[in-house]
């Protein structure tokens, strides 16, 4: 977390607030809800008050504007910059502009004014923006659901007015560090010709000509799909990405959530004791789908649900991949060979010759 | 060319990025800023970002400032 230089704070805990004006894009109520949610997720681990005035000046005035709209700092237009506020302080201090020109929502279809709003009111409270992905003073827009604060935003705005925790409130994961020599993946996948690896809440997103590659929080992107993903695999031919999670698997079509999705996985057969699938991955070249669950495996025919699992599975991972761990955390299927990931482990598999080519750091796929 | 003509908008649309967000002073409307001062501070938004600090307009810097953000400058007031 980062503070504003001098560490700028309010010198009294009880802070007033003023709403100016409303957005068209939602009801009243909508807004001041949302701006009341907001406040309330920084009172709840801080001892800080707000008090809503209905005239006159207030500590954090709250409005909406497009371009240039009265300080100088004019806002772009849709998207770009979405909002800002200033540090703690007399006249413009604290106060918070929201740009009228972006489409301002209550769920997560456009921009989502109660995570903007608690954004910028960290801001209005004395937090300059976080470096951390996962923290909710990142300056990239992302959308969440659950408690917006993560454990570097409490300890940012708590070095500034002390706190309280609330044991029942679970903050925001702190984001996967892509060089952590221990790094393990959840789940790997191709996805239209960019590689997504899904660790805990997060994903990165390798794009062949992007060297770096982008982290972002899962539900930013799927709203609809729990906080983590056991496995995933695309079947190019069909343009899916199906991923599993628990005893459910979703279907995707892009970004979208294909109809009659999430289904359980037993629907593929599997046994009722299978509680979850550890890792999944299509061959293109046989047509054939492998289901990976503790030491064993399991492999389809080219359509997963005409419930044909192939004869004779499940069969053990390691009597069919010699040279491999006995378990596997993802794998992902290039050109003839399968990338089985265990742990901190990468193993470069010939599925042709049936042995192990190459070891590898598993986050060598991530530029470390 | 197109890739000239690219290449210009993102330079100037990083300018404007740079200019509101980490500082750089404000070139000449339209004039591309000298490049070390350009540089330095593209540098530091990368190491903010956690990008790879090239100093250059790789594609992976073009895309995280072309996406929907917070108003309020990444350092200093």
């Amino acid at each position: 977390y980062n503070h504003f230089p001098r560490h700028l704070k309010w010198q009294n805990n009880n802070i007033t607030f003023r709403i100016l004006n409303y957005t068209p894009d939602l009801k009243k109520a909508d807004v001041d809800r949302a701006i009341r949610n907001a406040l309330n997720v920084w009172a709840d681990v801080t001892p800080l008050t707000f008090k809503k005035l209905h005239e006159g000046i207030a500590d954090i005035m709250i409005s909406f504007g497009s371009r240039e709209h009265g300080d100088y700092n004019p806002f772009d237009g849709p998207n770009g910059l979405l909002a800002h506020a200033y540090p703690p302080g007399a006249g413009i201090g604290g106060d918070t502009h929201f740009d009228e020109d972006e489409q301002w929502t209550k769920d997560s279809s456009a921009y989502n004014l109660f995570i903007v709003a608690a954004h910028e009111l960290g801001h209005a409270l004395g937090m300059s923006h976080s470096s951390d992905a996962g923290a909710l003073m990142y300056p990239v827009y992302s959308y969440t659901t659950g408690f917006p604060l993560s454990e570097d935003d409490i300890e940012g705005i708590q070095a500034l007015y002390g706190g309280k925790i609330h044991d029942l409130l679970k903050p925001r994961p702190v984001a996967p560090s892509k060089c952590d020599p221990d790094l393990s993946f959840d789940a790997v996948t191709e996805l239209r010709g960019e590689t997504i690896v899904f660790k805990d809440s997060f994903y990165w997103r390798l794009h062949p000509q992007m060297p770096e590659p982008e982290q972002t929080l899962i539900k930013s992107t799927w709203p609809f799909f729990p906080k983590k993903v056991d496995a995933a695999y695309e079947n190019p031919e069909k343009d899916r990405v199906y991923m599993f999670s628990g005893i459910k698997m979703w279907a995707l079509n892009g970004y979208d959530l294909v109809d009659g999705y999430p289904k359980y996985i037993h629907k593929l057969g599997l046994p009722k004791s299978v509680r979850k699938v550890d890792a999944a991955v299509y061959i293109k070249d046989t047509g054939k789908t492998l289901l990976f669950t503790d030491e064993e495996y399991w492999r389809y025919a080219k359509r997963l649900f005409t419930r044909t699992m192939d004869r004779g599975y499940p069969r053990s991972i390691e009597e069919d991949f010699p040279g491999m761990d006995d378990e596997v955390d993802a794998v992902a299927y290039h050109y003839g060979q399968l990338y089985f990931f265990h742990e901190h482990i990468q193993y470069e598999y010939s599925y042709a010759s049936r042995k192990v080519l190459r070891i590898q750091r598993t986050n060598s796929i991530l530029n470390c | 060319l197109p890739l000239q003509s690219t290449e210009k908008d993102n330079r100037l649309f990083a300018e404007k990025y740079l200019h509101r967000l980490y500082g750089l002073p404000a070139g000449l409307q339209g004039r591309l800023q000298k490049s070390d001062t350009f540089q330095t501070k593209l540098k530091e938004m990368q190491k903010f970002f956690k990008l790879k600090v090239t100093g250059t307009l790789d594609d992976s810097t073009v895309e995280l400032m072309k996406q929907a953000r917070c108003g309020v400058p990444d350092i200093g007031e």
